[in-house]
Parts: structure tokens; sequence; C-alpha cells
């Protein structure tokens, strides 16, 4: 999971996520 | 009754690819062979990258690299065509019911086959369209990058020759994109029997609509089918030549996600 960080969020939240 | 569902999958399907996707075969097609108006820029060498650069992203820094510029590019489009991936999946009936780590990983798996699938919509046998930039890169100036940089897309150009000989329209693409993110058999998958009852609707609903699209071409199922295994030959070839990049090249930064996205791949 932690090493997946990213694309959770881009699941959970989309890309408008500040991380990507 | 049966077949009423799979009709419907494949509208539902459909309209999740033309909702996300923001360049769509047809609308590449129609750039490619001028039908569209506009003429894409066309970088064909160095200074025609340089004026192609300056133009979209302002001042060409000469420090920088030709290899690495276009490798940037090349990562940023990977980027923003994961997250139209990732939405589009996000779409398809049954996916958002999956465990979120299956979800992870089948997009860990499948972003890279369904990204080369929908490229080879851009390309033809000269070149790729790049249409953000509304720029035409051709394949013979990304033969003379040095190496490995030349050996990143040159496999995709060979694969798009191969797999654009079944005319498939953006209606099919968009069942075969999605078939090729429910599989199965990725590695780590906590519920794979689920996965595969997923898939298992998509691969009937895209057998119909083929037989419904291209009459003609009764055996165009098996050999879209085919071109799956090609895909993933292809993505485990793509890692090994990110990985040469990396350790050719110091000054060399992978994005994040794509890091995630190749840590522990295959």
């Amino acid at each position: 999971t932690e090493r997946h960080k990213i694309l959770h969020k881009l699941l959970q939240d989309g890309s408008s996520s500040p991380d990507i | 009754p049966h077949e009423a569902n799979l009709a419907s999958l494949s509208r539902l399907v459909y309209s999740a690819y033309l909702n996300n996707f923001t360049l769509t075969k047809e609308k590449a097609r129609a750039i490619l062979t001028g039908r569209a108006g506009q003429s894409p820029v066309v970088i064909h060498d160095m200074e025609s990258l340089k004026n192609a650069e300056s133009l979209f992203l302002g001042k060409w820094n000469i420090e920088r690299e030709a290899e690495l510029v276009m490798f940037n590019r090349y990562q940023h489009r990977s980027v923003e065509a994961i997250c139209e991936v990732t939405e589009f999946a996000k779409s398809i009936p049954g996916f958002g019911s999956l465990d979120l780590n299956d979800q992870v990983t089948l997009l860990k798996y499948g972003v890279h086959e369904a990204m080369f699938t929908l490229w080879s919509a851009y390309m033809n046998k000269d070149g790729i369209l790049v249409a953000t930039n509304n720029s035409f890169v051709t394949r013979e100036f990304l033969k003379t990058l040095r190496k490995p940089y030349s050996s990143v897309i040159e496999p995709k150009f060979e694969f798009a020759a191969r797999f654009n000989t079944l005319e498939l329209d953006d209606s099919d693409l968009a069942l075969f994109v999605a078939a090729i993110i429910l599989c199965g058999d990725r590695p780590g998958l906590l519920d794979a029997h689920q996965i595969e009852e997923l898939q298992d609707s998509i691969l009937q609903a895209f057998h119909l609509h083929l037989r419904n699209n291209h009459p003609d071409a009764p055996r165009l199922l098996a050999h879209a089918l085919q071109k799956m295994a090609d895909l993933r030959q292809l993505v485990t070839e793509h890692a090994d030549v990110v990985v040469a990049i990396k350790q050719s090249d110091a000054a060399f930064a992978l994005h994040p996600l794509l890091q995630e996205i190749y840590e522990d791949m295959y």
C-alpha cells in the first residue's frame, strides 16, 4: 500500500490530487 | 436478454472511454490524414525540436540534452495518459467494487499496456502524433537519438504497425482496453476470481460487439486477444529500457508515479 501511494491517491482522489 | 445486457455494457464502456480519453482514434486519424484542417508541427530534427520546445515551453535551455528533453516530454505525456486510464478504469462497471489493493495492482500492470494500445492510434509508419502539443514527431528522428533513448519508442511503432491492421475503431478499443485492465492473472491479486468474472463479461460484450461492428472479420476477436500477449512483452521490454536509461544517465529523474509502477513490476 505504502509503495503505491500515488496510485492509491489517483484511485481515491483523481488526477487533481497534489501528489501527481 | 443476455445479449441486451452485453450491448448495454458495451455502451457504458464506450461512453466511459469517450469521457476520459481526450484524443480518440477518430480525432487522431483526422489530424494524421489532414482532414482536421490544422496540421501539426513536425519535429524531424534537432532544429525543429528546439523550435517546437521554445514554442511550447518557453526558452530552449541549451544546457539540456535533446534526449532528456524528449524523454521528459514522454514521461509527462505518460503520466497524463495514466491519469486518463485510471479514470476510465474507475468508470468500468464493477471495477470500483474491487478491493482497493486489487485496483492498484490492476493499474500497476495494466496502464502501460492500455497506453501503448492507445498510442497505436496516434502512430503511422512515419511518426507519432502528440496532439497535446499539436506536434508530430518523426520515427526517423527518434531513431537518431543516442542509445538507449533511441530504443524507447521504436518497438511501439513495430507493435502499432501490426495492431493497426486489425482496424479497430474507438468503440472496439474501449472494450479491448477494459479487458486489458480487468486481467485476473496479474501478480499479487487478492481476489483473482472476481476479476476474471468481470473480464469474462467484458470479453463476451467485446465478442458480440465485434460480430456486429465487423461482420466481415469473424476471426477478429482471436486476433485481438493475441495482441494482448504482445503488449505484455512490450511492457516488459519497456521496463528494461527505463532501467538502462536510469543506469546510464546521472541527470535522469524518473517521475514518482512511474517509479512506483516500475518498482518490482516483473
